[in-house]
């Protein structure tokens, strides 16, 4: 993991800081103090490496806890064994925001079509029923006006025999 | 050189690693820095303790100095490499790996002109349904209209009804037929009444 | 240039979401 690796490596740049900088090379390079105090010289030596340790190590600790390392590396090595299986490079910021942004909102944009389909095919449904009794009034209302019609001309005949039949009692 | 900002790996971690790595060797330098300040310190200290000794303090600089600039060269090497090893397998991001926050793109790699396709769609379905509610709405007007005029109407065919009742209670069952009946025997009377004053005029 | 890159790389996470926000709300409202 992640987190492993780095802690190998930093421990490893320790090991290798601590090699570089032997004892051997710290008398060479404090020859004339060595001389005068070759037990303290070495008490410093020891302390100075400890010291150095220990501050670098305190320092890693720090930036891991700051930066919340620890999290973080596990759950990039969750999203890479993710995808694992991917070959191909995947998707990167195309650095055109406007572009970028556009797959964003395409599951919402989808989502928002099929509640417009869905509402305008139910629209569509109910409408057509209303159209039906829309129509059905209308025939209704052609059929009254048919029998008014008759109706009226029924009084309208009765109404002119009635005037003939009025005329032949007045007197010629 | 062209510098790599690690944008991505920048949009997971919240910090640019490169950041994050100058962070880390400046402490670390700093700490080494002051380390050696603080050797040089205790034998300096160590050495004011000795009476009538020839070593002086330059000199010690002097081996601080050297112990330093080997240190800081080894220092900076393997730090250098360090830093090549954090940056290529910790602190970065595989080229087939996509942060799930990007997981829409993978899914829905919509080019310009199928995102505008989409959009034109939904623009066409929201005037559709807009019109299919101007629909529903002159529809239901006519309705309430319908009603009002079938009311008119099936008055006025009660009126015809209402005369017809009138005409039955007073015995005259069907007016036409009954109308008919009364033109007949008018008809007759009128017969009769001729006849009559016929056979007056014969016997006068 | 590093806070340059840190800056756009949390708008490159944070504001698709944001902007999706004020997105979905119109969509809501046309809806409604």
């Amino acid at each position: 993991s992640r987190a492993q690796v780095f802690a190998t490596v930093v421990d490893t740049f320790l090991e290798k800081l601590v090699a570089a900088g032997s004892y051997q090379r710290f008398v060479n390079s404090y020859r004339c103090f060595y001389k005068l105090q070759p037990q303290l010289t070495r008490s410093i030596y020891d302390q100075f490496i400890s010291q150095l340790q220990a501050s670098i190590k305190e320092e890693i600790q720090e930036v891991k806890n700051e930066g919340n390392l620890e999290g973080l590396f596990s759950s990039l090595d969750k999203i890479v064994e993710e995808a694992k299986d991917r070959e191909e490079p995947a998707w990167r910021p195309s650095g055109i925001p406007e572009d970028d942004v556009r797959s964003a909102m395409v599951p919402y944009l989808l989502k928002h079509r099929s509640h417009l389909r869905r509402v305008l095919r139910e629209k569509e449904e109910q409408n057509r029923k209303v159209a039906e009794s829309v129509l059905m009034g209308r025939d209704r209302i052609a059929e009254l006006e048919r029998l008014i019609q008759a109706r009226q001309q029924a009084w309208q005949a009765i109404n002119k025999e009635q005037r003939e039949l009025i005329m032949t009692f007045q007197e010629p | 050189m062209s510098v790599d900002p690690m944008a991505y790996e920048t949009q997971f971690f919240g910090f640019t690693p490169q950041t994050c790595m100058l962070r880390v060797y400046i402490a670390f330098q700093d700490y080494l820095f002051e380390m050696m300040l603080v050797v040089e310190g205790v034998m300096l200290k160590k050495l004011d303790g000795i009476p009538g000794c020839k070593v002086s303090p330059s000199q010690i600089r002097k081996c601080t100095e050297k112990f330093l600039l080997f240190m800081k060269e080894h220092f900076d090497r393997l730090f250098a490499k360090m830093e090549e090893v954090l940056l290529q397998l910790v602190l970065n991001i595989p080229k087939n790996v996509l942060l799930p926050e990007d997981r829409v793109h993978e899914q829905y790699p919509y080019s310009k002109e199928e995102f505008q396709a989409l959009q034109d769609e939904l623009q066409q379905l929201q005037q559709q349904c807009r019109a299919e509610v101007a629909a529903e709405q002159a529809l239901r007007a006519e309705l309430e209209e319908q009603k009002v005029v079938k009311a008119e109407l099936e008055k006025i065919l009660q009126c015809f009804d209402g005369l017809e009742s009138i005409c039955r209670e007073h015995g005259a069952g069907n007016f036409k037929e009954s109308f008919a009946l009364l033109t007949q025997n008018s008809k007759k009377l009128q017969d009769v009444l001729k006849d009559i004053e016929k056979k007056s005029q014969k016997m006068k | 240039f590093d806070e340059l890159i840190v800056e756009t790389a949390t708008r490159r996470k944070q504001w698709p979401k944001k902007i999706l926000v004020h997105a979905i709300q119109t969509m809501k409202a046309e809806q409604e």
